[in-house]
């Protein structure tokens, strides 16, 4: 029976796509069968794990598995172990539904195929965020570390908690993962300090450092060849170890 | 008679909101009357300009304004030449609508009364972008240097194309800006030259790096105090320069 984790916050990039693909593919290579949904009509999960536009997939994405309620026929096996439902533009038409429990009721099919299915959410509070928080049992909650993010954060918490009490009583957090860190600057370690006081063990003990490596692994995926390329994974790594110790003992 | 600017990308997290907060400031300063539109329920550059929480607006947003066709009554004003039209958890109500033309009629009321109107559009292609690009003369697009915003740009600029044949015959490019721009790293260097290839003199000259005094901006507003400050501002002035420069003599 699969785990199903949302990587949110509803601030634009703060490292949503990227914790959900590099988590994704670092958890495959330890052999899990990972399910990556792309909740987002830009498509950036689609593009980083397929490699492709996500206009090759046109016609056979995400959106068409939930108005199905099935998902078998949209998925994309990157791998023996990763696969995606893709994502591109018409899955901003999603944006006229109103029920909660359609994209939980597309994923029941599929439950017992993955050891997890994650899903990356688009950078608002609407409809897809709402069915995607609907269908987890965890979230991961991204801070980059900035004023902005951190007014955000507020309010997605309080998001996830109306979920919580009408729509998903088993909803639960995994954390909130501070993102693109830049250690010299002393306003970023203000940002998660604050965050610390204010969430104390919510918050990761791993914090991703801003590493333009990263950027990179969205063209080719992730890579362990070099030394520059170990360097950037290991927050990773130790967010992953993490991330199990939270959602694996429940 | 106002020039209206959108600043837009669909990508999240790419320098909407601190270009058009930043450019904003600084043409205030020069004198300049500007009226920034929150077009973004996050609040984003209502916090910024205000310095208040969004929810200190609930009521009195441009949700209201754009019900009401009449901004006036819902007008912020930050200093005697930087009045906000705010936004916040409301303003998603709006997605309902399919009337592109909204905002252009809501704005009418008001187009002698500033220089400059900017709309800091929201990290999606839904009504409200849509409803800026109407009633846009100009478009400034954020190119953040990373793979994922580079490929959402095509996308943006095809969206501005169907605008300007559809709904807003004078829609124009004003330009592309790149952002957050990592000196040290030659896959940002890449990125902005495949984009200087592809979109030729679209792209500004002026490059803004990354420096984190910027972000802190978004915390009591630009500052010119200190030497850091005057630095983290100098791309912002020589754009601001290059943008007038594109803007007026048309
Ligand atoms: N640790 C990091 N170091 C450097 N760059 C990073 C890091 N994490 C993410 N990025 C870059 O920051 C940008 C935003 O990240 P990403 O696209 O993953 O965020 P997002 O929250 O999914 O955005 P959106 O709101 O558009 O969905 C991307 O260019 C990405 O490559
Ligand atoms: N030149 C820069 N140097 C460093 N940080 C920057 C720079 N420009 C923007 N930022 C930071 O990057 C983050 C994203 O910027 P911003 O919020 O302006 O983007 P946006 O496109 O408006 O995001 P959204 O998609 O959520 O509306 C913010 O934390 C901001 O402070
Ligand atoms: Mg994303
Ligand atoms: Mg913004």
């Amino acid at each position: 029976m699969a785990t199903i984790l949302s990587f949110g916050n509803q601030k634009g990039g703060c490292g949503k796509t990227t914790t959900t693909c590099v988590t994704a593919e670092l958890l495959a290579n330890k052999g899990n069968r990972i399910l990556v949904v792309d909740l987002d009509h830009q498509g950036n999960s689609t593009f980083w794990l397929s490699q492709q536009s996500p206009y090759n997939f046109t016609g056979k994405t995400v959106y068409h598995a939930l108005q199905e309620r099935n998902p078998l026929p949209y998925i994309y096996k990157t791998s023996d172990y990763l696969h995606l439902l893709p994502a591109e533009d018409e899955l901003e038409e999603f944006d006229r539904e109103t029920d909660y429990y359609i994209l939980k009721q597309t994923l029941a099919p599929v439950m017992n195929d993955y050891d997890y299915i994650f899903l990356d959410l688009p950078p608002s509070t609407g409809i897809r965020t709402r069915n995607g928080l609907t269908a987890s049992d965890f979230v991961v909650v991204l801070l980059q570390s900035d004023p902005l993010c951190f007014e955000a954060l507020e309010r997605f918490l309080r998001l996830m908690q109306t979920i919580r009490d009408d729509y998903n009583h088993s909803l639960d957090i995994a954390g909130i993962l501070p993102t693109m860190l830049d250690p010299r600057a002393s306003a970023d370690r203000q940002i998660i300090d604050e965050a610390r006081e204010d969430y104390d063990d919510w918050v990761f003990t791993t914090e991703i450092k801003r590493k333009t490596r990263l950027k990179e692994f969205s063209i080719g995926g992730v890579q362990e060849r070099y030394t520059e390329d170990r360097m950037a994974l290991r927050p990773y790594k130790s967010f992953v170890e993490e991330l199990l110790g939270r959602v694996t003992t429940q």
